[in-house]
């Protein structure tokens, strides 16, 4: 464990926390795509497979139940408790253009070819164009609540600080995940226009609204 | 690739 993967998950959590407790709060999940969070479900639960397989520590076992079940959490909140206040009409993403190719992809380039391993590489690939019916409602809604933008700040940065953890890994351990460190740059730049108008709106007060 | 094909991240 390094200070940057270590940062990177709280960040993760954070972000996973703020999004729950607007929800909760609010009692609305307006301007919050409900399409990226059944992605992200996806994503844990195909990735933490292997929780009772193989245990790494404590703290890894106890953050991937933490993940899935906030995780499910906000998938229940938005589609079932408060499902008047989903924002269906914008949330419009064809997300079985990004789970069909994800999916083909991990059967042709992955590490090892076995089921858990699959749907590692699945889990991966999927999660770095999780986040795009997330843009995309926001492009398409031409704002976003400023609380939902700390969310994205908060989670593009958990990406951007595991490929620092990625390089002090590679230098200081000889670890190096191809297929992980591919899918973080990916994740990580789909974020950089939002980062930008992030630090220029956002953290001057402004709300984060895309030019029309 | 990680050792004995564990993965030890989140």
């Amino acid at each position: 464990m390094n200070i940057f993967r270590l940062v990177g998950d709280l960040s993760h959590l954070l972000a996973i926390f703020v999004l729950l407790l607007k929800i909760w709060k609010s009692r609305s999940c307006a301007g919050v795509s409900g399409k990226s969070q059944i992605l992200f479900a996806l994503v844990f639960i195909t990735r933490y497979l292997d929780l009772f397989t193989n245990f790494i520590s404590v703290y890894n076992s106890l953050m991937k139940v933490i993940f899935i079940a906030s995780t499910v959490a906000t998938v229940y909140l938005m589609y079932i408790k408060f499902k008047a206040t989903y924002d269906s009409n914008h949330d419009t993403f064809r997300i079985e253009f990004l789970v069909v190719p994800v999916g083909g992809l991990a059967f042709l380039v992955n590490h090892d070819f076995t089921p858990l391993e699959i749907l590692w590489t699945f889990s991966i690939y999927l999660e770095s164009v999780a986040i795009l019916p997330q843009l995309f409602m926001i492009s398409k809604t031409g704002e976003a609540e400023t609380i939902t933008s700390h969310y994205l700040f908060a989670l593009g940065s958990y990406r951007a600080l595991y490929l620092l953890n990625w390089i002090y890994r590679y230098y200081f351990e000889g670890y190096f995940d191809l297929i992980a460190v591919v899918a973080g740059c990916v994740q990580t730049i789909l974020y950089c226009d939002f980062f930008y108008l992030y630090i220029t709106k956002v953290m001057w007060g402004k709300k984060l609204s895309l030019p029309a | 690739h990680i050792a004995d094909g564990k993965h030890d991240e989140l």
